[in-house]
């Protein structure tokens, strides 16, 4: 049982960090921040890990605070999902359902949730992401449009595959939704 | 492996049999107006593959059943506009919805995971057709790493930030429960 | 104690739905549903009440369910701000502070939402709205942008009136947001 | 009566003194990406009211003083770079903040709103300069209409939803604070 338990931990807390630092990357802001944000784990007993509790700590580029709890609303999110991706990589589910995991974030940062997906995803790695931002669904491969049918009092849905529309025939598209 | 594509039956907004394809998409984005169904269509993704009802927003196996009529009040609130169609709706409501998850494994061998709610309110498993247990059907998802007790591959709406400030303990155990 | 409960209830109570269908008002958005939503509260005990609950029921437009549990993340911010509004209706207080509240909401009812603020605010209603969606925010009469030093390690202001510009001086201050 | 401007001393991420204008706008927002300081601010105007320390995401009055070093961990793990730094910076926090808010009555007149936090970690209230008790504090507001107690005014960031869809008991708590 402890090596179990130690195995996803040093596998994770190994991968935490540069996750984090990919997610929260100046490459893709604007200001020229020093280097992406970092990232731990630590446990609180190192002798029975799975009776005692772990402590994750990120602190956001230029940022002193390690506690969650002083990270803003956007910060939290990019955090999460950052815990997310790493727990991924030990244990690797085939794909992901995020129900508008973007609602907090500033467009620098789902900017940087989309380049993160769009990386990452493979034939082994789908996403399924529900959003309200555009900035975000229209880089996915295809869109599952959801309509209520007012007279049958229902849901509907459209599919449309991105990939078959160039640059231009996206605009048209965004025009119809 | 990879979801291929989804069969909803009388599944919560979705009245009578939608399906959906994500294709080959490798990032498939879920889109529309509030209201419309979004949150309900991962709400199939979730209970076709074991995850409990009061983790769909839903207190019993009978809410996830499409309704068209008017919730009856428990206070007979009924004296509003459509008194009738109320009555009309309850008889033209489904008892039992199904989803039909098709999935398809790295191998390339397809499974067909279904879920039913039967009209006496239990939930059934099928896997190819052939019902199965519950505990058959988790550990069949266990082997492909689809971990239904710890949850980490779906962020339910409005939980995100909650992943990130979780006490110490539910962390540990969310690994605990992984490894 | 009675009386005085019983004033605020009533109160409440009936500037609810018409400010719920001004909300959800179907002349701004696109589909030609009938008529706004309906929202109402009732009493759990008539002759107590303040010692028992109060439920509060919106049903959105073209919907039929009644209860909360139903709703959509957007359908329950949609009606949590009525219940502000209406309870303000009754004591109004001189200023609302509303942390992105539209973060659930998609871009018919983020509009919704504007309108309603640009038709409510007085001298003596202020709105101060903290929001990421520039179709909220730029229909303010004035925006305090926050950014933070880098050097300084820490965050500072600027205040923009928006009255003074005109329509082509809109776009030039969103591009340097 | 409408909020004028608010003047912000060393508290949470505002260094030294910030001053915010609203002007005659009737109609303000705060924009600003992730962690610049905008739920900052509405705690700010939260905290000059009288509102108390667990709704402003801190345990205690110190936390919303002004901090620029890296935080002591508590089981040490300073080891990272920026050790020294971290001393430093200890040195150079400050030890008390306030929050200045300019409020004008609807007759015109206009009330100085401060709350001070002390270097011993209490807080002090003061209208125009006179230092006041929290609750004659809280009573002058009363006759505006600013109601700290229900905070039906306030709403932050991620309770929107929540306030539909609370307990019937909670709402009726609500309306007898207001009545
Ligand atoms: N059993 C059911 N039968 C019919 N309709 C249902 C049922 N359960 C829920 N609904 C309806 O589904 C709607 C909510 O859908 P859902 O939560 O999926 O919306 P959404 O698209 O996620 O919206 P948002 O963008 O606001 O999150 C509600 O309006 C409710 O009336
Ligand atoms: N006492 C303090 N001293 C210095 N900085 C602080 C203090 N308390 C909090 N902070 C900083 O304030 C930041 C959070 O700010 P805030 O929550 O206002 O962001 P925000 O603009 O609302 O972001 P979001 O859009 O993500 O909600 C944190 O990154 C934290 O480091
Ligand atoms: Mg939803
Ligand atoms: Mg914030």
């Amino acid at each position: 049982r402890y090596d179990l338990f130690m195995t996803a931990f040093n596998h994770i807390a190994a991968k935490i960090d540069p996750i984090y630092k990919e997610l929260t990357n100046p490459q893709f802001s604007t200001s020229m921040t020093l280097g992406g944000g970092s990232a731990y784990l630590t446990l609180e007993d190192e002798d029975e890990p799975y009776l005692s509790g772990i402590r994750y700590h990120a602190m956001p580029p230029m940022k002193r605070f390690k506690d969650m709890e002083f990270l803003s609303g956007g910060e939290k999110t990019i955090a999460a999902l950052s815990l997310l991706f790493a727990i991924h990589s030990f244990i690797p589910s085939p794909f992901f359902v995020l129900d508008e995991v973007d609602a907090a974030l500033d467009n620098g940062n789902v900017a940087k949730i989309a380049k993160y997906i769009l990386n990452h995803c493979s034939v082994d790695f789908q996403f399924i992401v529900i959003s309200l931002k555009n900035s975000l669904f229209e880089k996915s491969d295809s869109l599952v449009g959801i309509y209520r049918d007012k007279d049958d009092n229902c849901s509907k849905t459209i599919t449309l595959d991105l990939r078959t529309f160039d640059e231009a025939g996206m605009a048209n598209a965004g025009a119809g939704a | 492996g990879r979801l291929v594509g989804l069969e909803l039956h009388n599944f919560k907004s979705y009245k009578g049999t939608t399906s959906v394809g994500f294709g080959t998409a490798q990032f498939t984005s879920i889109i529309g107006p509030n209201g419309s169904g979004k949150s309900n269509m991962m709400d199939a993704i979730s209970f076709v593959l074991g995850v409990r009802t009061n983790q769909l927003r839903s207190s019993q196996l009978k809410d996830l059943i499409y309704r068209g009529s008017r919730i009856e009040e428990e206070q007979g609130q009924e004296a509003e506009q459509g008194e009738a169609e109320a009555e009309q709706g309850e008889e033209g409501d489904p008892d039992r919805a199904y989803v039909l998850a098709l999935y398809e494994k790295s191998n390339g061998e397809t499974l067909n995971l279904k879920r039913t709610i039967t009209a006496r309110g239990n939930s059934e498993y099928r896997v190819n057709n052939k019902k199965t247990t519950y505990n058959e059907f988790s550990s069949l998802l266990k082997e492909e790493n689809i971990l239904i007790k710890a949850k980490n591959f779906l962020v339910f709406q409005g939980d995100v930030e909650q992943i990130a400030s979780q006490s110490a303990s539910e962390l540990s155990k969310m690994i605990e429960t992984i490894s």
